[in-house]
């Protein structure tokens, strides 16, 4: 492997990114994905954590141009040079730059160049890497097609970027363990339905419960929506559009199955809430009145997904509307004619219709404890 | 057979702006030093031939050119 002369990098651990444009070639979301899944290849293996940013600047800029492009390294066309980089600093330091009039691919085919095996290897120059001559490391100057499902980073990649950034300390190279299904204390960040199952969300993890299966699956989030980072407030499912929607702050995700709708994440005022409010606790979908409860606090708002908007009359008090559930809710779904709301790790069962409480239980009651 | 004269300059040209790129390498204009001139592109081929693993001889064969036409990332793999 080498470094840049003097050897460049980032004197922090939090390094911004921002992706200014798109390639026409490929969906927006799948950018996004490559673009995510190539820094986490790097955050693997070091202290770095990096967060996407929407506006302004970002350490790591990332644009497509092709030709002259505002820098002293013009681009030559079709083929040649794939894209480059620059090191660790301010201004153009770190930005990434890639080449439009190549044709860029989500998989690795004979007509075009994966995205996410140059951005990976251009981001490795963003963090201060120079080229490595060991064939088969990423860092190699050359272009090399591979199969990129579970692509792993060379033990040259490795040793090159924890000569810059000492080898991961605080943050393992897999997230925290995943709390056991049968903790009495467990709960959850957010729940929701998905095309008949049911998935419960905490940090980077979620638990899939599926009807056709007695086991209850063990995923990370990553490993569904690698650009989607954990830790969502709500979610909820409107089946009748096969679509689920994530929250995230002030911010919101659509998702059909495993691809991410493009242009989000949007802002959640987009829905109707007021600038007051900053993040969602739990939401959940009526499908007999097309009706979506938002909870934030000790109050509910009601939006109707017909006409996409937030109905007269609210936000109103949860506990003058849902008895005996408590004030404020962590995650909600519903099931079989059934709101389910979890508050810490107790989970209360309500009749729709009549907004009657039917029971209470443990918040893990659905993995055969 | 031996590549035709025209074709020889146009990889000769190629394999001098590629060198200029990724290797550093700067070409006096003026033609009093052509001969310094090829001994330093030698000297860069071989630089560049080392760090691919081909074998090194200096000359612009038929490797290092198919090496230099490789799809590849913009950025020097040696600099000053």
């Amino acid at each position: 492997y080498s470094t840049f002369p003097y050897s460049p990098k980032w004197k922090k651990e939090d390094v911004t990114y921002r992706i200014l444009n798109y390639t026409p070639d490929m969906l927006q979301a799948d950018v996004e994905e490559a673009i995510a899944k190539a820094f986490q290849l790097w955050s693997s293996v070091t202290p770095l954590r990096f967060t996407r940013v929407y506006s302004g600047q970002a350490d790591i800029m990332i644009s497509f141009a092709a030709g002259f492009h505002g820098d002293f390294y013009s681009f030559d066309g079709p083929g040649g040079t794939l894209a480059h980089a620059y090191p660790p600093g301010s201004g153009i330091g770190g930005d990434a730059h890639f080449d439009e009039d190549e044709n860029w691919t989500k998989f690795t085919t004979y007509s075009g160049y994966n995205l996410f095996l140059v951005a990976a290897h251009e981001l490795g120059h963003s963090l201060g890497l120079g080229h490595s001559n060991v064939f088969g490391a990423l860092m190699y100057p050359i272009y090399m097609a591979k199969d990129t499902r579970d692509y792993q980073l060379h033990q040259d990649d490795i040793d090159g970027i924890q000569a810059l950034y000492e080898p991961t300390r605080t943050t393992p190279s897999k997230p925290p363990p995943r709390p056991e299904d049968c903790d009495p204390h467990l709960t959850f960040d957010a729940i929701t339905t998905l095309r008949g199952e049911t998935l419960f969300f905490k940090g980077s993890y979620v638990w899939r419960k599926s009807p056709y299966f007695s086991e209850i699956e063990h995923d990370t989030i990553s490993s569904f929506w690698p650009s989607l980072i954990g830790g969502f407030d709500a979610a909820y499912e409107v089946d009748k559009t096969d679509r689920v929607l994530f929250f995230k702050d002030d911010q919101y995700w659509a998702v059909s199955g495993y691809s991410i709708e493009s242009g989000f994440p949007k802002p959640i005022q987009s829905l109707g809430f007021p600038t007051s409010v900053r993040k969602v606790d739990a939401a959940v979908h009526d499908h007999n009145t097309k009706k979506t409860n938002f909870f934030v606090g000790n109050k509910y708002w009601s939006f109707n997904e017909n006409t996409q908007s937030m109905e007269r009359g609210y936000p109103r008090k949860i506990a003058a509307d849902f008895r005996g559930i408590g004030h404020t809710i962590d995650a909600a779904f519903q099931k079989n004619g059934y709101f389910y709301f979890f508050r810490g790790s107790n989970q209360y069962q309500v009749d729709i219709k009549k907004r009657k409480l039917i029971r209470t239980m443990k918040s893990n009651s659905w993995f055969n404890c | 057979f031996p590549a035709v004269p025209e074709k020889k300059e146009e990889d000769t040209q190629f394999a001098k702006k590629y060198l200029e790129s990724f290797y550093d390498f700067k070409e006096e204009k003026s033609s009093l030093f052509k001969a310094k001139n090829l001994n330093h592109m030698a000297d860069k081929i071989r630089e560049m031939q080392s760090f691919f693993g081909l074998e090194v001889t200096g000359e612009l064969n038929r490797k290092t050119l198919d090496m230099m036409k490789q799809p590849r990332c913009g950025i020097p793999d040696v600099r000053s």
